[in-house]
């Protein structure tokens, strides 16, 4: 459980002899550092070591927990913070599940399309694809030939520039064959770009989708939150997968996105193969970001 | 008064705070606060100019490093280079996704307008849908593209690519490689080989200004391997603070070349330092 990776990441608190100011603040400092240097939001860290500080020093522990155990709890209530609060999604057998990507440029919509194509069909799903994106070069190509791996038809329209009827004329073609999830892929896109977010209204209008899946690279910085925001004003946002955990970023920038969405993190992309995909765990996910 | 470190640390959290916020790496942070503790303790100033001048020091430190990162004028490189009869050879590198394969074809419609020729090697050969998307800027820019199969070396494409330059008096080739995480040592190996065997004149770290703290491990680690001469920044019209290019400027000393400020060809922009300080100063 995320306690006892906490309890890792603070081997020196809870190797000490005694517990006093002069350590506890030396424990915020070093939270500090880890969560700056994992690119957590600067106003949620201050938040958070603040908020370790003050319970540390002045909270008693209630009955049975020692010092030490108190304090780790403290931490854990704190980081827990940073993740989503709203009941993650879940699949509905029976009935059609309609999930939509979003996410700024390059964030990995594509390749997490495929990969939670093939995961939910290997988990017992009917599943189709429908390629939305009618913006960049290459696009439908790029989805096609991943989602051939997981056997999952993709509909697409090469040269029809108009997204919200791709996703109109897809859902048509896949109507009536039973299937229990289709997938929809859509342009890159961020907050600046006001004719994308319309578009993206447009979409959300036509697909009506039961999911709204904001996709994350897990490199971002501290703009995370701002976008995330933006995203959320536009189609609220159900779910959250946080990408390229396989480069050496931390990923705490992502998390923004749970606190700006309220969404749940649900999986991780590990790798560029479809297989790289993973079911999100809070205990690991904070071990790297102390780590 | 003589400044004492804490009269620096009051300013200097403010500032660290705004940098921290501009997505520059805690590293460079670090780095940039002894540095100027180093030239400040110890000298005298007025009391109520502390803060001010601290806050200026930082952005004539700042400012200095870029300029200790040197100046690139690719384009009057690529006219030298012409006069000696050879073509240019620039290749392009960075993590996956970051714009890579759109800089490309940003750059060749810069040159097209600069009236160079220009033919460009689709040298991600691993990537789904890579080459399609290379060769359809190709094609909207009007050029050259020589490519291969999925699964070939990109270090054959490329030789390719020079070799047609060479046999069809073009003035530049622009090699697109694929996304690449700097934590994999095959495929920092596999760009290494790239660069042995093609010898560019000069490469290019495509990296994301939306990025964080990451942003240092990849300059570090491509920098490394390839040792880039300089870099471009995409997506800084997503509101980013850019912070990433002091992070890539102070651990490799190579400039920003270009910013990305779109999807569309013409929206590359010169890196304009004073700009760049005003709007993270001002
Ligand atoms: N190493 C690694 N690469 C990834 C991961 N997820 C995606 N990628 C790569 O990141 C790059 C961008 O992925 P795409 O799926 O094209 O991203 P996108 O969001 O669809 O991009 P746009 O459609 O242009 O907005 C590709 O090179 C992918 O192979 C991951 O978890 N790890
Ligand atoms: N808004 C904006 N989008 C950009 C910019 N540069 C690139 N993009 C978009 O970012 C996405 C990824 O661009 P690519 O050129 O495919 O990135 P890449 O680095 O070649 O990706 P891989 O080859 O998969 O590693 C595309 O949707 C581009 O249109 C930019 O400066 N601004
Ligand atoms: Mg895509
Ligand atoms: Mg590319």
């Amino acid at each position: 459980n995320l306690k006892n990776g906490l309890r890792a990441a603070l081997k020196k608190i809870v190797n000490s002899s005694g517990i006093d100011e002069a350590l506890i603040k030396e424990l915020a400092k070093d939270i500090q550092r880890a969560l700056l240097q994992s690119d957590v939001n600067v106003k949620l860290v201050f938040e958070i070591t603040k908020n370790l500080e003050e319970r540390s020093l002045n909270e008693t522990p209630p009955p049975g927990l020692s010092r030490k155990d108190h304090i780790v709890k403290i931490l854990y209530d704190e980081l827990a913070k940073l993740l989503g609060t709203e009941k993650q999604y879940e699949f509905q057998p029976g009935k059609l599940n309609k999930v939509l990507m979003l996410g700024i440029q390059g964030s990995g919509k594509t390749t997490i399309t495929a990969k939670l194509a093939k995961f939910l069909t290997k988990s017992g799903y009917r599943v189709a694809v429908i390629g939305a994106d009618t913006f960049r070069p290459g696009a439908l190509t790029q989805l096609k030939t991943m989602c051939e791996k997981a056997n999952v038809e993709v509909y697409g329209e090469e040269g029809n520039s108009d997204s919200p009827q791709i996703v109109k004329n897809g859902l048509k073609h896949f109507e009536n064959s039973n299937f229990d999830v289709i997938l929809i892929d859509t342009a890159g896109r961020h907050k600046e770009e006001k004719d994308l977010l319309e578009e993206m209204k447009q979409i959300s209008k036509v697909a009506n989708q039961d999911l709204t899946l904001l996709i994350i690279d897990g490199t971002i910085g501290q703009q995370c939150y701002n976008q995330a925001e933006a995203f959320h004003k536009t189609a609220p946002v159900g779910g959250i997968i946080i990408t390229k955990l396989d480069s050496s970023a931390k990923g705490g920038g992502a998390l923004a996105a749970a606190s700006a969405t309220g969404a749940q993190i649900m999986y991780i992309g590990t790798g560029e193969r479809i297989d790289d995909l993973e079911k999100f765990s809070p205990t690991r996910f904070v071990g790297r970001l102390l780590g | 008064k003589e400044l004492k470190e804490k009269d620096i640390d009051a300013v200097l959290f403010e500032l660290e705070v705004a940098l921290l916020e501009s997505d520059v790496a805690t590293e460079v942070i670090d780095s940039l606060k002894s540095d100027l503790k180093q030239k400040l303790i110890g000298t005298t100033v007025e009391k109520e100019q502390i803060a001010n001048i601290v806050k200026q020091n930082l952005r004539q430190h700042i400012s200095n490093m870029f300029d200790a990162a040197g100046k690139v004028d690719i384009l009057s490189n690529i006219e030298k280079k012409k006069n000696t009869g050879e073509p240019y050879i620039i290749s392009f590198m960075g993590i996956n996704g970051t714009g890579k394969t759109t800089t490309v074809a940003k750059v060749a419609y810069l040159l097209r307008e600069n009236k160079f020729s220009v033919v460009i090697a689709a040298a991600d050969t691993y990537r789904a849908g890579a080459i399609e998307q290379i060769t359809e800027h190709a094609k909207r820019l009007n050029l050259k593209i020589i490519a291969q199969n999925y699964g070939s070396d990109p270090a054959a494409v490329s030789r390719d690519a020079v070799l047609y330059a060479k046999s069809h008096k073009i003035d530049c080739i622009l090699i697109d490689t694929a996304g690449r995480m700097q934590t994999s040592k095959n495929l920092m190996d596999q760009i290494s080989k790239i660069n042995k065997v093609v010898n560019p004149d000069f490469k290019i770290f495509v990296g994301d200004s939306l990025a964080g703290n990451d942003t240092i491990n990849q300059a570090r680690e491509f920098h490394q391997y390839t040792k880039f001469e300089g870099s471009i920044l995409t997506k800084s019209d997503a509101d980013a603070r850019g912070g990433a290019a002091i992070s890539i400027v102070k651990v490799t000393s190579t400039p920003i070349l270009y910013l990305g400020v779109g999807q569309e060809y013409k929206d590359l922009k010169p890196f304009d330092k004073d700009s760049f300080l005003e709007s993270l100063f001002g």
